[in-house]
């Protein structure tokens, strides 16, 4: 019976990208990501959440993505460029972050490994700052320098082995 | 070359649970996310994002994951009963969903792909209410309504085959 995680994984080398106020409507989110491919800037993880707030009588809505930390300086300056044509709100970005990840098979199939991944952070104090989820894989995105403590303290929670750590330094 | 997106697959079974203005301090994750899981609600997709509100002068994000539809009025009801003591926000259930994904290997690593299902989905008018990926899935949330439409369009703008498609239906 395989454990539902196998292996936590840190990576440093990336920075958030964050938009507000993006009009809630059909094209924005192909607009936006169409922009970043045409200047090469690969995206990893993207999350769109509820409707955050209804600006000047539209609705909208904000997205956060992780790209390469080299990509950050060029991701903000194309985007600030448009925001006032396409109507996006603040353009923010942040290094200092660390994404860390739990991996396994079906994880989906066992309610409370995602509870116990947040409870270990929050053990020590680690604030978790962005959440993205599919069956196979758990992201949060923490402080830089909470990284390899919130890394180590999952390992522990999971119990994992010497080979259940991945490390992609800054 | 095995192309970037192998399949799409849309899931009607799920509801959208929303969390609002979640003090932002460690600990208030994994709380939720504990009560469900004492209550043997599996949770499938979670996104949290930037901050949203500086609420009488604290922090606070949204959370919005989904769940089984039929667990949706339990979750709903688990949760507005601790709502108050643990300074949450509304809470709030949306069952007029389709969770729409398309799965491939790699994806990181082509930049574009994410562009190319929102530009797909946008072409049919498609509103986006969620998105959450990892490298091997990007899954976006649409009206109920749309689900059909959205896997059509995505199947024809990724050139999927006839084994393409799979379908979970309500
Ligand atoms: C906000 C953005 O995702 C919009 N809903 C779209 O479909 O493009
Ligand atoms: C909002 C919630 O995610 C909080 N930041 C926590 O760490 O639990």
């Amino acid at each position: 019976n395989a454990p539902p995680v196998r292996g936590v994984a840190i990576d440093r080398s990336q920075a958030r990208l964050g938009i507000r106020h993006i009009p809630d409507r059909p094209g924005m989110a192909a607009q936006i990501f169409a922009l970043l491919a045409q200047h090469r800037i690969s995206v990893d993880t993207i999350v769109q959440s509820q409707r955050c707030q209804v600006i000047g009588g539209f609705a909208s809505r904000d997205i956060a993505c992780t790209i390469a930390r080299a990509d950050a300086p060029e991701a903000e300056k194309i985007l600030t460029k448009v925001a006032s044509d396409w109507g996006l709100g603040e353009i923010a970005i942040d290094t200092d972050i660390a994404k860390v990840s739990i991996v396994g098979a079906g994880m989906i199939g066992h309610p409370g490994v995602a509870a116990k991944m947040f409870a270990a952070l929050a053990r020590e104090q680690i604030n978790i700052q962005m959440i993205a989820t599919s069956e196979i894989k758990i992201t949060c995105v923490v402080a830089e320098s909470e990284g390899v403590k919130a890394l180590k303290i999952i390992h522990e929670a999971f119990d994992l082995g010497g080979e259940g750590r991945i490390e992609i330094p800054a």
